[in-house]
């Protein structure tokens, strides 16, 4: 009773009544069965002589803020689609989407304007933990090709002295960003190159929104500010996007990035015109 | 005419490591920005002009003007598509003719801005088929409101009611379209209904 479940197809999203927070992700095709957190989080920038800007990231060695630890949750339930709402402040809102016949979830993120009234310049992840032992290691694809190992605090060729243990395990994605255990696998892929890492074992976790007060040094000379004006009221950016959830059992779950990826890369195009429906019968 | 050159020439852009990786000035980026617009919005023009040709053709014809102009949303992450929310009229469809650029086939589910609750979705074969409505949220409709003012200089106060789901299939590198028509009477449909979760403790 305390939790509620979601999805018409094969993929099953548990979410709890009191918490609003996802709690396990469920194939009932494939048996595989995941416990997992998501939750929104932000890290502060570092303003101290290398501040953190649009080269460098580098939060401020504070543990990042916890957004909500409870959303309000609004479902949606369909033939084709059912829609989890959540609403972690006034500036994160968040769709989780699973359709009939896909057996992964979209997550629809509009994170934005991010207030920088405190004079702290924040650094927005999403981060999904699993209940998986992943031993250090997770993978991150190479600029959408190959899918490469990282081991967290190490690197193959070099003695690694780790400095700074969030920034200096960050990966590029520009695909996605995967773990493993034993069984499963637990699979993020995202639509837009973005930034990631596993900095405890079995979680993942993914920049999202980024804005600063600080430039970092580096040469663009202006601090990662960016803002939009209506006639004299101006804010910061508000962004909207998607990334893409999915547990596999062990070795599946490559099938599932590389043709997700491809689909998420190349959506349909849809043009739209009116006319008689006789003249295009024929056609 | 138009052509695709606009968006060739802007896409050096892409070629250049600030531009990508978004470590330019902002009066830097605004202008990739534009330049891509611009590039896009023509090469648009292009796409739709040949999506109606190939739509319209018959065999043998070869297609000098198109009879219908077709017409993209680039804004639909906003629910801004002004061919989908304007009304249809009495005896016309709404076609969406959807191109799939990868090699396989697809199944997939659009959903497009509407103000009509009461409108039925036919297949390229003439068979109605199931819709889902959702009805829009706030924060996407501000959303709307805010940067379709900002961008495109519109102060719409009028935002459309409903998201109209439906599933497509569509053939590798290839094209299908749906016809979309209000509905002679009311459609009796199962509505999607919403479960509120007890406030969080």
């Amino acid at each position: 009773d305390k939790t509620v479940e979601v999805g018409p197809g094969n993929l099953k999203m548990s979410f709890s009544r009191t918490t609003g927070q996802l709690k396990r992700m469920y194939n009932s095709r494939t048996g595989v069965d995941v416990p997992i957190q998501q939750s929104f989080l932000w890290y502060g920038s570092m303003v101290d002589t290398q501040s953190s800007g649009a080269y460098i990231f580098r939060p401020n060695g504070a543990q990042p803020n916890v957004v909500s630890r409870s959303v309000p949750i609004k479902i949606i339930r369909g033939p084709m689609v059912d829609e989890v709402h959540q609403q972690f402040n006034s500036w994160i809102y968040q769709v989780t989407r699973l359709y009939i016949d896909k057996e992964h979830a979209e997550v629809e993120y509009t994170i934005g304007p991010i207030p920088t009234e405190d004079s702290v310049g924040k650094e927005v992840i999403s981060r999904m933990t699993a209940n998986m032992v992943t031993e250090k290691v997770f993978y991150t694809d190479s600029n959408g090709r190959d899918f490469l190992k990282r081991v967290r605090d190490y690197r193959a060729d070099w003695s690694l002295q780790v400095n700074e243990p969030v920034a200096g395990n960050y990966y590029p994605l520009n695909l996605g960003i995967f773990i493993t255990d034993k069984k499963s696998e637990f699979s993020v892929l995202v639509d837009r190159a973005t930034g990631g890492a596993s900095i405890k074992d079995g979680q993942v976790e993914i920049m999202l929104h980024r804005r600063m007060l600080a430039d970092d040094g580096r040469g663009v000379g202006e601090a990662l500010d960016e803002s939009v004006c209506v006639r004299d009221n101006c804010e910061g950016l508000t962004v909207r996007g998607n990334y893409y959830l999915s547990v596999n059992q062990l070795g599946a779950g490559a099938r599932w990035r590389r043709t997700t990826g491809q689909e998420v890369y190349s959506p349909l195009l849809l043009a739209f015109t009116q006319e008689k429906l006789e003249t295009w019968t024929e056609s | 005419g138009p052509t695709t050159s606009a968006l060739g020439d802007a896409l050096g852009i892409a070629q250049h490591h600030d531009a990508v990786t978004g470590t330019a000035k902002q009066h830097t980026t605004n202008d990739y920005a534009k330049r891509l617009a611009i590039g896009a919005s023509e090469a648009e023009v292009v796409v739709s002009s040949s999506l109606s040709c190939l739509a319209s053709r018959k065999s043998g014809h070869q297609c000098t003007k198109p009879a219908s102009t077709f017409s993209q949303c680039p804004l639909l992450n906003i629910s801004y598509c002004p061919p989908t929310e304007k009304g249809i009229p009495e005896g016309k469809n709404l076609v969406v003719a959807a191109y799939n650029p990868l090699g396989w086939n697809r199944t997939d589910i659009i959903r497009i801005p509407v103000n009509d609750a009461n409108l039925i979705v036919k297949d390229p074969l003439g068979n109605a088929i199931n819709v889902q409505y959702v009805n829009l949220d706030n924060v996407t409709s501000n959303l709307r409101k805010f940067y379709t003012e900002a961008y495109l200089g519109q102060s719409s106060k009028r935002v459309p009611r409903y998201w109209l789901l439906f599933q497509v299939t569509v053939p590798p590198l290839g094209w299908n379209t749906y016809f979309i028509s209000r509905a002679a009477g009311k459609v009796k449909r199962r509505k999607g209904f919403f479960l509120a979760a007890d406030s969080p403790q």
